[in-house]
């Protein structure tokens, strides 16, 4: 099973 | 004041319709550099990065740094008044909340003024760092589409996976399976037929098919595509746009549970 990662999880907001 | 004229007034069109599906409504930021956006789809999984650099257009204005907030779909319709070779010109005054395009014909027989409303769009920029990937791949365009499309016809996600012996595309759905393999080909005369695959270290990684599906809407900007990847890290898919810049999108992996 696998889940959708969202981009905030990679990349901090500026 | 900002003036910006692009003889190739398609480059424009097709620009949006490489972005229409992904996201409705964007600040374009305008500084001296250029002419630039970053902009998220609404569930925060996919990202898309434009740049055109001022030096690519014939003119380009811009007194002061600012963004316009555009619906992606409005614009999308006002292009539609522009035929395929005509100039296009954009300006926007200070303080003003519309933009106007103009449109001319190459003959100059035939001009358009076009008035968009501006929006108010509250949009999170993030901070994309500059980061060595484990794998490149390039390769013509036209094939990682034909690629998406036809595995996306089979399954709902996309496992890539770079190794020494090339990049291999497969899906899994209800009716079956299937598996693309792509292998180093750099002895091609034309290089924009190459694929180039450029591996640190052995990379796998798995991805929703509707939004990369969506990305390669970028194919008609460039004849090559680049493929970035590294462990646990956003896909970066990226369109050359010659002379102006570029078309980046990034994509969040699936996470195995």
């Amino acid at each position: 099973k696998s889940s959708q990662g969202r981009l905030e999880a990679f990349f901090k907001p500026t | 004041m900002f003036e910006l004229r692009l003889v190739q007034g398609s480059l424009l069109k097709r620009v949006i319709d490489a972005i229409k599906d992904l996201v409705n409504d964007a600040n374009f930021d305008c500084s001296s550099t250029g002419f630039s956006l970053q902009a998220m789809d609404s569930s925060h999984v996919a990202l898309v990065a434009l740049l055109l650099r001022s030096e690519g257009f014939e003119h380009f204005r811009c007194d002061r740094t600012f963004s316009m907030g555009m619906s992606i779909a409005n614009m999308a319709k006002m292009l539609k008044c522009a035929s395929n070779d005509d100039i296009i010109t954009i300006k926007a005054d200070d303080g003003t909340d519309t933009v106007t395009f103009m449109f001319e014909s190459p003959s100059q027989d035939k001009i358009s003024d076009i008035e968009m409303k501006l929006m108010d769009i509250d949009s999170d920029h993030l901070g994309i760092p500059d980061a060595e990937y484990e794998a490149i791949v390039r390769m013509p365009s036209t094939e990682f589409g034909s690629i998406c499309t036809s595995l996306s016809t089979i399954g709902d996600t996309v496992t890539i996976a770079v190794s020494k012996q090339g990049v291999t595309f497969s899906t899994k759905g209800d009716i079956g399976s299937g598996n693309i393999t792509c292998r180093q080909n750099s002895s091609t005369e034309k290089p924009e037929e190459a694929t180039i695959i450029e591996m640190k270290e052995p990379v796998v990684l798995t991805f929703a098919l509707k939004y990369i599906t969506t990305f390669t809407k970028a194919t008609s900007l460039s004849s090559q595509v680049t493929i970035s990847l590294s462990s646990d890290m956003p896909v970066v898919v990226e369109y050359k746009i010659a002379e102006m810049g570029h078309i980046r999108y990034y994509l969040a992996p699936k996470i195995e549970e």
